[in-house]
């Protein structure tokens, strides 16, 4: 059985809620090492990734692997009966008909118990080659966003170039066009303002702003962000889940390719 | 104009 308990709902809350529009069933899966989910868009031009490792459970029991098939929309029903800050407690039996989640307040004057009915979901899985990428950039997760949404204001997509100049988000549409150039920063005060980037060959390529205006419903997760780029494969942005490595949220956005 | 790749032409089967 699973029987995996989150110090807070919150977590979970805060990734349904960023992957629900690209994806609406999926597979959680749970061995011993944590909570895994992979699914790609209906478009199959987005892969989301999530890792929850075992270690951001306490405690955390799961003796056999178990899929556990879920409509995230019934989810988000569910979770949104949940504080911010209730202990979540998920449970399951080993071939389950059903998803038993309890939350509780940090009190504990407060149980909800409630039970959403599983679905057996047949989805291929893919698998993620390690890349070297040529261009890493961590920065604010809420500058990423306001990029973003800045430039789908003018327009579908967005070339992003890394070079030894910086990073550049170019766009172009019918009223005009814009960019916007990240340097490295390092503000020693608050280093959650830093800009960092490293650069090991330069990189241009066309990705559409919907996705990506999409992945960045992440935002409130992290207060950092890590775009990773090389030419000819797909972008990821990635956000960690908790303080422990390894707990992350990743969304994978294949590049526009040809001219 | 470019075209929209697909994710599954970059990541194949595990």
């Amino acid at each position: 059985m699973l029987e995996a308990r989150l110090d807070q709902a919150e977590i979970l809350k805060k990734v349904v809620d960023a992957i629900k529009d690209l994806v609406q069933d999926c597979n959680f899966d749970c061995n011993d090492s944590g909570i895994a989910l992979q699914a790609m868009d209906n478009s199959h031009v987005a892969l989301v990734s999530m890792n929850l490792q075992a270690d951001s459970f306490a405690p955390y029991r799961c003796d056999r692997n178990i899929a556990l098939g879920v409509n995230l929309t019934s989810l988000t029903k569910v979770l949104r009966a949940a504080q911010n800050t209730d202990i979540l407690t998920l449970r399951a039996l080993d071939a389950p008909d059903s998803l038993n989640l309890v939350f509780e307040s940090q009190d504990k004057d407060r149980i909800s118990e409630y039970d959403l009915k599983l679905m057996d979901i047949d989805q291929e899985h893919l698998g993620i080659p390690e890349t070297e990428y040529a261009a890493t950039i961590k920065m604010p997760s809420v500058e990423f966003r306001r990029i973003c949404t800045d430039l789908m204001a003018l327009s579908e997509s967005v070339t992003i170039e890394a070079s030894k100049d910086g990073i550049k988000f170019t766009c172009s549409g019918d009223i005009g066009n814009g960019s916007v150039t990240l340097r490295q920063h390092t503000n020693v005060e608050n280093e959650k303002e830093n800009i960092e980037i490293e650069l090991s060959e330069p990189v241009a390529l066309t990705f559409s702003l919907k996705y990506l205006v999409n992945f960045c419903k992440a935002a409130g997760l992290s207060n950092t962000v890590t775009i990773c780029l090389s030419n000819e494969v797909p972008l990821l942005v990635s956000y960690a889940l908790t303080s422990k490595a390894g707990s992350n949220l990743r969304f994978y956005l294949a590049p526009k390719i040809g001219d | 104009p470019k075209q929209q790749g697909s994710i599954t032409s970059f990541f194949g089967a595990p």
